[in-house]
């Protein structure tokens, strides 16, 4: 259970990289719990570090980690203008 | 791998360099060597792909004009929506390739430490150039292990001049840009495609390839350089920091480091900082060299024999065995076969005056308790002088010149984390050791 700075922390980190879509103000929709778990989950399987879905000791530290500032999951539109994903 | 759907639609690109690193913050790092630092990056998807590379330099306004891809060093806010965050968290970006002209742009975050070389404290710039190059080329990040894409940082990737893709690079920029030469994708056999090799067998403890060069000692040059010493070695150093403490065990090639040594330069002889002006001196046989930080500076090398430094029996002296400035007299001593010569540095303006004070050369055995015939010496601490030779060095406390008695030390141990060699003599191969349950 990770404590509550820790845990906004982290959904800013996974909206940043692409695994959650950016907060919507007009909808004000919030983060579900399902949805974290679920966004933790890719975050995890992509960075190589055990799937649990909760913010864990690794997955903290992954994401503490120094890393480029492009998204992981292409897709965010302002920064592409065509988007393709094609998997091996 | 991902690919991001964009690519260029031609493969003879440009690229240009707008602003270099801040020396204050990476001051290992002058500009043209993050020039060939960037262009090392660009070749290994050049080295990949069919695709060329070419650099636009900078005009006579000082800046650089056009190129597909553009490098800037920027902080914080740097007007693309996409603020850098200060040293550490997020490194740099690259925008994919496309019409606009943002495109292919790349941004390094100036408030990292850049360094290259193996460097573990600060960020390597080959590796993130490497990374970012892959996202002006029109790569994603990559979940595999191992691939430059992957989004987190993973310290240096080694050897510069010999870098080669992980194969899962190679395939994703094959994908966009089709193979070099026209070999099928992955290279090898077009009837038998290669399957990916397995990741190489891990040990268990870092291995450790420079342990043995580095802890046997018999150092061509010492030098205190700035408060941190360097060992040269071969056609390579060591770096110990003001705290002791060695920048990396893997020593740094002298050849990226050090701009303007001759090509293949395997042994330095003596190097010294010239506290008038804070140049670099290198003696490599009877030449010396001039450094302004890390580069040459022009009109060198020069002939030793400029120092007019002749021996007792008169000849010109060929090379210099040692060479330092004694903290505890501010003078300039360079050590030859033996002998010892003393000059008087100073400044004049501008210009740089040495004077060979008279009565010398002196015999070195006036340095009472150390090796006659030394590796080399410096300053260090409040004014000892420190003798090295072999793996051991000894220690003239504050300006003394005549200690009977002066006890030597391990340089291996105390300046570049060696173990100490074991106090009883063990078998030399362990392997050798068997127990079994009798035994």
């Amino acid at each position: 259970s990770a404590v509550p700075d820790q845990f906004s922390r982290a959904v800013d980190w996974l909206s940043r990289y692409g695994y959650l879509p950016p907060p919507d103000p007009r909808t004000s929709k919030l983060q579900t719990k399902e949805g974290m778990e679920k966004a933790i989950r890719v975050m995890q399987r992509f960075g190589g570090v055990p799937e649990t879905g909760q913010l864990d000791n690794e997955t903290l530290k992954l994401m503490s980690t120094p890393r480029c500032s492009l998204p992981d999951i292409v897709g965010s539109e302002d920064m592409l203008k065509r988007r393709r994903r094609r998997r091996r | 791998y991902a690919l991001s759907g964009l690519k260029w639609h031609k493969t003879d690109l440009t690229w240009s360099v707008h602003s270099y690193p801040s020396p204050s913050l990476s001051p290992g790092l002058p500009n043209t060597l993050v020039d060939s630092i960037l262009t090392y990056a660009f070749k290994a998807w050049s080295d990949a792909a069919p695709l060329t590379f070419r650099q636009l330099k900078i005009d006579s306004r000082g800046a650089a004009t056009g190129g597909d891809i553009r490098v800037t060093f920027a902080r914080l806010l740097h007007d693309d929506g996409y603020p850098f965050d200060g040293q550490g968290g997020t490194l740099a970006h690259a925008f994919f390739p496309g019409r606009d002209e943002v495109a292919g742009d790349t941004h390094f975050d100036d408030h990292e430490i850049w360094s290259y070389g193996g460097q573990s404290s600060t960020t390597d710039l080959f590796t993130v150039a490497v990374h970012e190059f892959g996202h002006a080329l029109g790569l994603s990040h990559s979940s595999s292990d191992p691939s430059i894409m992957r989004p987190y940082y993973q310290g240096p990737v080694g050897d510069i001049p010999n870098f080669q893709l992980a194969l899962d690079d190679k395939l994703a920029i094959q994908q966009l840009y089709g193979v070099k030469d026209g070999r099928p994708p992955g290279g090898g056999d077009p009837v038998n495609p290669r399957l990916p090799s397995p990741p190489p067998p891990r040990p268990t403890q870092p291995s450790d390839p420079s342990f043995h060069e580095r802890c046997q000692g018999g150092f061509d040059a010492v030098a205190n350089i700035r408060g941190e010493v360097f060992f040269f070695k071969g056609a390579h150093f060591w770096r110990t920091k003001r705290d002791g403490s060695l920048v990396s065990l893997n020593p740094a090639q002298i050849k990226n480091f050090w701009i303007g040594l001759p090509p293949g330069t395997n042994k330095i002889d003596a190097v010294y900082e010239r506290k008038s002006d804070s140049r670099i001196i290198f003696f490599i046989g009877p030449q010396y060299w001039v450094f302004k930080d890390t580069v040459a500076m022009s009109g060198y090398p020069r002939p030793l024999s400029e120092w007019g430094m002749r021996t007792r029996s008169g000849q010109l002296v060929e090379r210099v065995d040692a060479a330092f400035i004694w903290a505890h007299n501010g003078k300039t001593y360079l050590f030859s076969s033996g002998e010892f010569w003393r000059f008087d540095e100073g400044r004049r303006g501008e210009q740089v005056t040495r004077q060979l004070e008279p009565g010398y050369p002196r015999d070195n055995s006036l340095w009472g308790g150390v090796p006659t015939h030394m590796d080399d010496i410096i300053s260090w601490g409040e004014g000892d002088a420190y003798f090295f030779k072999d793996n051991l060095y000894w220690v003239l406390k504050n300006g003394g010149l005549n200690q009977e008695v002066v006890i030597p030390k391990s340089t291996a141990v105390d300046w570049l984390r060696c173990p100490a060699p074991p106090a009883t003599s063990t078998p030399k191969i362990p392997k050798q050791c068997n127990c079994d349950l009798k035994g």
